[in-house]
């Protein structure tokens, strides 16, 4: 195994497979030692090390479930999985608006794109 | 329209950035937006500061003046296109870089190299969408990111997805056939610039499905702003 740095390809892909939750289990602290390394991750102390490995542990679940939810993509270990939804929407998600104050712009709105033609 | 178009092809797609540890997407899907309209406008790739508003912009929706644009606390593309026509435009990205902490404004007007000469929003219409997309270059949107989190590669084409939006991402493209193998064929899709690094998702890129007749494409389709740009030359 090799480390990378966060500019470069990850050389393994971290993705879940299909086990029962037991496996997932007994796999989770190896997984979260190559994810540690590979997106070179510290952690404040013991505690907070054991607190990111239950949350990562959590987070192996919810990729299963993004799997089995959206097939048709591959879920698994991303440089996130050490974080909760709470922290991760926190951090890195910031669009403030309602959908709702969007579409009254829609509805009445100088900004309102003219319809385009999409034939030929 | 074309079955298949990709900006990215054809140059009007700055690199990949990494907003950081801060909640200034909204700031990266404007710039992205603006670069590809500059490029359109004058042939040449600017790439833009998104510093500049995540320092400067404090603008805030007519219709919710709760909804304010607030550095790494969130914003608005469309609050942000209005602070662009208001300031003047952008500098660039080596001019006022990225710090992704929320700083003092230094925006210095004379630096500016990207206009917006105007911004419109797109109604909720895939064919409109993309008719947008290849006659004004790439469009920034609102996305609900729910899947982004865990998403790896391929085409996220979620049973169940959330429409409520909370991500600004920029649409820079589309395909006609991306293979999907549980569904066994090939499904359209959007290709989607994120700003989390090129280590996330295809190199920083996210495919999700596209098509009328598809549901729980996670609000792709619901909150789409296009911008024009006008050449500015430097004295």
């Amino acid at each position: 195994a090799a480390s990378v740095s966060d500019e470069e390809e990850p050389l393994i892909r971290q993705v879940v497979g299909g086990g029962d939750d037991n496996e997932l289990e007994l796999n989770a602290e190896h997984h979260f030692a190559s994810f540690v390394q590979r997106f070179g991750k510290s952690y404040r102390d013991a505690d907070e090390h054991a607190y990111r490995l239950s949350v990562f542990k959590a987070n192996l679940r919810r990729a299963r479930r993004h799997q089995l939810l959206d097939p048709s993509a591959e879920h698994g270990v991303t440089k996130f999985s050490d974080l909760t939804p709470a922290e991760f929407r926190r951090t890195y998600l910031g669009l403030r608006t309602s959908r709702r104050a969007f579409l009254r712009e829609l509805g009445g709105s100088a900004h309102e794109a003219p319809v385009l033609p999409t034939d030929g | 329209l074309p079955d298949d178009f990709d900006w990215r092809d054809h140059g009007a797609v700055g690199p990949v950035k990494n907003q950081g540890s801060c909640g200034s997407c909204w700031s990266f899907s404007a710039s992205g937006a603006l670069e590809g309209a500059n490029y359109l406008a004058t042939g040449k790739m600017d790439v833009l500061s998104e510093q500049q508003m995540v320092d400067c912009d404090h603008e805030c929706d007519s219709s919710e003046p709760d909804s304010c644009d607030a550095g790494c606390n969130g914003g608005l593309m469309t609050n942000a296109f209005s602070y662009l026509l208001k300031s003047g435009g952008l500098e660039s990205e080596k001019d006022y870089p990225y710090t992704g902490r929320d700083g003092a404004c230094k925006f210095d007007k004379s630096k500016i190299v990207a206009s917006v000469q105007n911004f419109s929003v797109v109604s909720v219409d895939e064919d409109q969408i993309a008719a947008n997309l290849v006659k004004h270059g790439p469009l920034a949107i609102g996305i609900n990111a729910a899947y982004m989190q865990t998403y790896i590669g391929g085409v996220s084409c979620p049973y169940i997805c959330g429409r409520h939006l909370d991500h600004g991402v920029l649409l820079v493209g589309y395909g006609a056939s991306g293979f999907a193998p549980i569904r066994l064929k090939d499904k359209a899709y959007w290709i989607i610039k994120n700003s989390w690094g090129e280590n996330w998702g295809e190199h920083g890129y996210y495919k999700i499905c596209r098509g009328s007749n598809v549901r729980n494409k996670c609000g792709v389709d619901s909150m789409v702003s296009t911008v024009t740009a006008i050449h500015t030359s430097k004295e």
